[in-house]
C-alpha cells in the first residue's frame, strides 16, 4: 500500500466488525454501544480497519475480525445477479479498496470475496466506460452517483482523456 | 533530501523518540 | 476517539485537491503532535507498571501504539501531499508563485520551495550545452 496515499488512508478508516479475545482495560470508549470503562473478552463491536489490523497481529490477537456485511455471501449473490444496479458508493464509498484490504485477514470467505470484487468490477466497467465516453457536455452526477471512489476516478480519467483528445483535434 | 528535512523539521523531531525515523521501505511509493 | 484530528487534516486536504491549496493548518498539526505525546506518555506509564507486575495493560499499550503509528502516517501524508501540490505549482506558475498561493504556504514550505527551485534550476542548467528549461513548451506544437 502507498504510505502517503490519501485514498488509501481514507479507505482504511472504514469499519470492520470485531470480537475481543483479550480484556481491554480502560478502553471502553471504543465500544459505542456500552458505557463500561472496560471491554470484556467476547464483546462484539466495530473498529476502523487500521485499528483492527493493529490489534489483530499473529503474535497476540487482542481482537478477531469478521467479514463486514456488504462482502458476505448474501451481497455477493446480488452482485452476481446484476452488479450494475448496486449503489457501491452507498456500500463504500471505497468498496474495492476496502474489500481488497479485508483479504489480509485471511478469513474463510476471503477467496470468494476476492473473486467477487474482480467480477463485480468487470461487470460494471463497460457501462462506466460507455457513459464516460458519451457524456461530453452534460451533467454527469446521475452517471456517477452509484459509483465507488475508484470507479469515479476512472470515469474522470476517461472524460479527461476525451476532452484532451477533442482539444488536440481542434487545436 | 529536501523533503526528508522538511518532514523532520515540521513533524518527526516533535514526535516520540522511537517514531522519529522515516522508514524508506515502508514509505517509498509502490 | 483518537486520531480524529489527523483525519480532519486528511479530509481537508482531499477536498482541496482540485489544485487549490488551503492555508497550512499549523494548529491542526500541533494538536496531532500533542495527542501523540499524550499517547506515548501513557504508554510509558503502562509499560513501567507491567514491568512492576501489573497485568492486563497490554491491550492498552498496543492500542496506543497503533494510534501513534496512524497519527504519524497521516501527518506525514498531509505534509507529503501538500509538497506534491506545491511542486506541481512550480511547473505551472514558474519560480515565483502568485501571492495568493504563497500566503497559504507555511514558512518551512516556502523554504522547501526555494530549495526545490534551486535543485531544479541546477539540474536544468546541466542539460545540453547551454542548459534547457524543461518547464517551457510542455505541450508539443501543432506540427
Amino acid at each position: 500500500d502507498n504510505y502517503f496515499n490519501l485514498e488509501d488512508i481514507l479507505s482504511s478508516q472504514e469499519k470492520v466488525p470485531v470480537k475481543t479475545e483479550l480484556p481491554m482495560f480502560r478502553l471502553g470508549f471504543l465500544n459505542s454501544s456500552s458505557d463500561n470503562e472496560h471491554i470484556l473478552p467476547g464483546t462484539k463491536m466495530e473498529l476502523p480497519f487500521w485499528l483492527a489490523t493493529g490489534l489483530c497481529s499473529r503474535k497476540r490477537k487482542i481482537v478477531s475480525v469478521e467479514m463486514p456485511k456488504f462482502y458476505r455471501a448474501g451481497y455477493r449473490e446480488i452482485f452476481t445477479a446484476d452488479a450494475n444496479v448496486v449503489d457501491l458508493h452507498k456500500l463504500g464509498p471505497y468498496f474495492y479498496s476496502f474489500g481488497t484490504k479485508l483479504l489480509c485477514f485471511e478469513l474463510n470467505e476471503s477467496d470468494d470475496v476476492a473473486k467477487s470484487l474482480l467480477q463485480t468490477f468487470i461487470d460494471r466497467f463497460r457501462r462506466i466506460m460507455d457513459n464516460s465516453q458519451n457524456a461530453l457536455n452534460q451533467e454527469t452526477s446521475k452517471l456517477t452517483d452509484k459509483l465507488d471512489e475508484m470507479e469515479r476516478s476512472l470515469f474522470r480519467a476517461s472524460q479527461q482523456s476525451l476532452f484532451d483528445f477533442q482539444k488536440w483535434e481542434t487545436r | 533530501e529536501n523533503s526528508e528535512t522538511h518532514y523532520k523539521n515540521v513533524a518527526l523531531r516533535h514526535m516520540p523518540a522511537n517514531l522519529q525515523i522515516l522508514q524508506q521501505d515502508k514509505t517509498a511509493p509502490k | 476517539m483518537f486520531c480524529e484530528k489527523v483525519l480532519e487534516l486528511i479530509r481537508e486536504l482531499k477536498r482541496s485537491l482540485d489544485g487549490t491549496l488551503l492555508p497550512f493548518n499549523e494548529d491542526g498539526v500541533r494538536q496531532v503532535l500533542e495527542e501523540m505525546k499524550a499517547l506515548y506518555d501513557q504508554n510509558q506509564t503502562d509499560v513501567s507498571a507491567t514491568v512492576e507486575g501489573e497485568r492486563g495493560l497490554f491491550s492498552g499499550v498496543q492500542f496506543r501504539h497503533t494510534c501513534l503509528e496512524r497519527n504519524k502516517r497521516c501527518l506525514l501524508a498531509y505534509l507529503f501531499n501538500r509538497l506534491a501540490i506545491i511542486r506541481n505549482m512550480r511547473w505551472e506558475f514558474g519560480s515565483v508563485l502568485p501571492a495568493d498561493v504563497r500566503q497559504n504556504l507555511s514558512e518551512q514550505e516556502v523554504q522547501w520551495f526555494t530549495k526545490y527551485n534551486k535543485s531544479l534550476a541546477s539540474y536544468m542548467r546541466s542539460l545540453g550545452n547551454d542548459g534547457l528549461d524543461l518547464t517551457q513548451d510542455r505541450k508539443p506544437p501543432k506540427s
